[in-house]
């Protein structure tokens, strides 16, 4: 389902240049459940922006389900974009002026579902993530881990072939963390492709694979037999 | 050296009232070294605000080193906030259009250190918190726990004698968080006031008391014996 081959980016600040990804080759199959692991500063982040098509590398391919994304225009990579992958973000990235429940409706507003089935879906999924009597708070009116579920809960809103989270319980207390990680597990066995962020080993324990990242290069990819 | 009594503070949005402290007493001696812990919402950074000085509680007082906290007017609790307390935000909070440095630099300006002093202690601390190589950098162009480390080494600048911390580590890989806990423990045996909002037990244990917050109530409090 993706393949990454020679990717390269790096970011230039005056005279310095950082290079984030030096060199990474990556395929990940149809319902893979992968945690991608590495140091503060290896290049993880960037890396998932340039899984969900947020982010153009400097060099190399990356096919998505057998086409070469390199040949999308902005239009089809934002359609493929909201249509095949939730993104829950290291820093949640929630509208500040909109609701818990219509940060939730806004993917779908894109994809054109009705008013209706809108708010239902919205609603369920922020039941789903604890927060049922948070509908109508704003970003800012709500804690650091509830901001981090609505973000969480935003990413499922279209029902993504690929769910990329980046960090998703580092605000979480165990108990809420481990509700969530039932979640991940149970869109992992409904067959969805699920790549997760994270430093804590034991998130990293429910998937069925670990890359590790260092100075932008992969330096582990090891799957885990089940059983 | 803090002294809380009966604070409440709850929010109204709407029709509904959300009761973020529904009554918390608490005392911190100078140089304890408190791990705050509680599910996602029970209302710990609400109370590290209260503490800080950054925002005032609905009823109850509170007495900062014998003096009551409501008798001072805002500047004096400015300049109190930013003399005795180092504040890291859960969500950093850093200025978007400075760099690291600047940021670090920035308490010490309004304390009235000169350039070149504050320079030099804007880089020692960046240097020991890592980001030696990173002092030009914007918020934009750092990483989640790179972020998070500049806004450790900023509530550090004026070497204030309470740091409060709103999970320094959320955002960190174990090695990078084990090297920031080590600048807590030696912050503690220096005899500064330290508390940690945390949800991982492995960070809590650092601490020699442990307070936890359920629904805005403080349902523990256990001091570890030494030895
Ligand atoms: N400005 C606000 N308006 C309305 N409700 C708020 C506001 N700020 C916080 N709350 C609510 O108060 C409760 C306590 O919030 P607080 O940020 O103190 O929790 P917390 O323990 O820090 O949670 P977390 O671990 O998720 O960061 C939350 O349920 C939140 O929804
Ligand atoms: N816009 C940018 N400009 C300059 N440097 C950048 C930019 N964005 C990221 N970097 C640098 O690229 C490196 C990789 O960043 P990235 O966010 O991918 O790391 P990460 O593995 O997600 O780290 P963390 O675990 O701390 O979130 C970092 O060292 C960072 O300083
Ligand atoms: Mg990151
Ligand atoms: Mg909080």
């Amino acid at each position: 389902l993706i393949r990454l081959k020679d990717i390269f980016k790096s970011y230039s600040l005056g005279k310095t240049v950082v290079r984030a990804l030096n060199g990474i080759s990556l395929e990940i199959s149809r319902g893979e459940y992968v945690a991608l692991m590495g140091p503060s500063g290896s290049g993880k982040s960037t890396l998932m922006h340039i899984l969900g098509c947020l982010d153009t590398p400097d060099a190399g391919s990356y096919f998505f389900d057998g086409t070469d994304t390199a040949r999308f225009n902005d239009r089809e990579l934002a359609r493929l974009r909201n249509r095949a992958f939730g993104f829950v973000f290291q820093s949640f990235n929630l509208l500040p002026r909109l609701s818990a429940l219509a940060n939730v409706e806004l993917p779908m507003l894109y994809a054109g579902v009705g008013r209706r089935a809108r708010i239902n879906r919205a609603t369920e999924l922020l039941e789903l993530v604890g927060l049922g009597d948070r509908l109508r708070h704003k970003p800012n009116e709500l804690s650091g881990g509830e901001m981090q579920r609505v973000a969480i809960a935003r990413a499922l809103a279209n029902e993504p072939e690929v769910i990329l989270a980046d960090e998703p319980t580092g605000n979480l207390d165990s108990r809420t963390g481990a509700e969530i990680m039932r979640l991940f597990d149970r869109l992992a066995e409904e067959g969805k492709t699920v790549v997760i962020v994270t430093h804590d080993p034991g998130i990293a324990e429910h998937c069925r694979r670990i890359v590790r990242l260092r100075d932008g290069e992969i330096v582990a990819d090891e799957s885990r037999r089940s059983g």
